[in-house]
């Protein structure tokens, strides 16, 4: 599969847009988080859509991004849990 | 809290393509 480019993404709509960068980020995170994956992906698309390009080239910062949400994801839902 | 992009856990959860029917 070719690289996502800001070119691609800039020919489609933007809820599609987000369905693109979805596409590439979910298998990614599936490998990291199977069980959360689709969880953390809707998380990470409400960053920017050049940001999630980045992130897509850089597995360092996505691996970064992945964890900073499991960690806040996982708080919530220990809280969510003791209350 | 503030909102944090990428933190938000109300985020609607994605579902990729060869999920949906």
């Amino acid at each position: 599969q070719d690289p996502l480019t800001a070119t691609m993404l800039a020919t489609a709509p933007p809820q599609e847009q987000k369905q693109m960068l979805g596409e590439r980020l979910f298998p990614l995170i599936s490998q990291m988080f199977p069980d959360l994956a689709g969880k953390i992906t809707g998380m990470l698309l409400e960053i920017d859509n050049s940001e999630l390009l980045h992130m897509l080239e850089s597995q360092e910062s996505l691996e970064a991004k992945v964890k900073e949400a499991v960690a806040v994801l996982q708080a919530h839902q220990a809280k969510e849990s003791a209350t | 809290p503030a909102f944090v992009p990428g933190q938000n856990v109300y985020a609607a959860e994605f579902v990729p393509s060869f999920q949906k029917s």
